[in-house]
């Protein structure tokens, strides 16, 4: 899945 | 979060708390690539400007404040504060090699076309090759000293430990990012010759000379 997900990872 | 992904963290902030204090104890930043430092300076800038616009928790917001923070006091330790102690004459990689491409990989390669994700997937991609000004400063140097031997160490380990953090996610929540993992990669196998002379050499007192 792409991943323009919110970022949680630093 | 998961052990993978805290430990890592906690070895990226160990490696920069190590380098920082190496710089004020011995005031000096002999050995130090100011150009690797600039690279994580720009890394952080253009990963963590959604610091302001998208909160996940404290944690994530303070270790980006502290990330960004302390990069910036490095290459103001670098380039101003302790300046007389940098050696410029053996760091002298071409960072505009790094910089041209990353910047056109991201706008040619990334998850979505716009300003925030282009510039985050030049921060990755600009991360997994940003310590090559370092590794090349040691190489030209012939030697670093063990205090920047531990430093890269934790700093190859973070994202090292973060392979594994994606490893975990894709297994346990379907998560799965093809950018940073590549790149994860790319970054980890720069540091392979190094751990191998750390392994082998610093935790036996001895010191690093590159290229091995």
């Amino acid at each position: 899945s792409s991943s323009s997900e919110p970022k949680d990872e630093l | 979060m998961n052990i993978f992904r805290l430990v890592g963290d906690m070895s990226h902030l160990l490696a920069i708390i190590i380098l920082l204090m190496k710089m004020w104890k011995s005031r000096s930043v002999a050995g130090i690539s100011g150009k690797s430092q600039i690279l994580f300076a720009i890394v952080f800038t253009t990963r963590y400007l959604d610091l302001f616009t998208s909160f996940v928790s404290i944690y994530n917001t303070s270790m980006k404040v502290f990330f960004i923070g302390t990069s910036y006091v490095t290459v103001y330790f670098i380039y101003q504060h302790f300046k007389p102690t940098y050696d410029s004459n053996h760091d002298t990689f071409r960072v505009e090699f790094l910089i041209v491409p990353v910047g056109g990989l991201a706008f040619l390669v990334n998850h979505e076309f716009s300003l925030l994700e282009i510039l985050w997937t030049f921060s990755i991609y600009l991360e997994s090759v940003a310590i090559l000004p370092q590794l090349f400063m040691v190489s030209k140097t012939g030697e670093a000293e063990s205090i920047t031997s531990h430093y890269l160490f934790a700093l190859g380990s973070y994202r090292a430990l973060y392979l594994l953090n994606w490893i975990y996610r894709y297994y346990f929540e379907g998560f799965f990012d093809l950018i940073a993992v590549v790149a994860g990669c790319v970054q980890t196998i720069l540091y392979c010759d190094f751990f191998y002379l750390y392994i082998t050499k610093v935790l036996k007192g001895k010191k690093i000379s590159l290229p091995a």
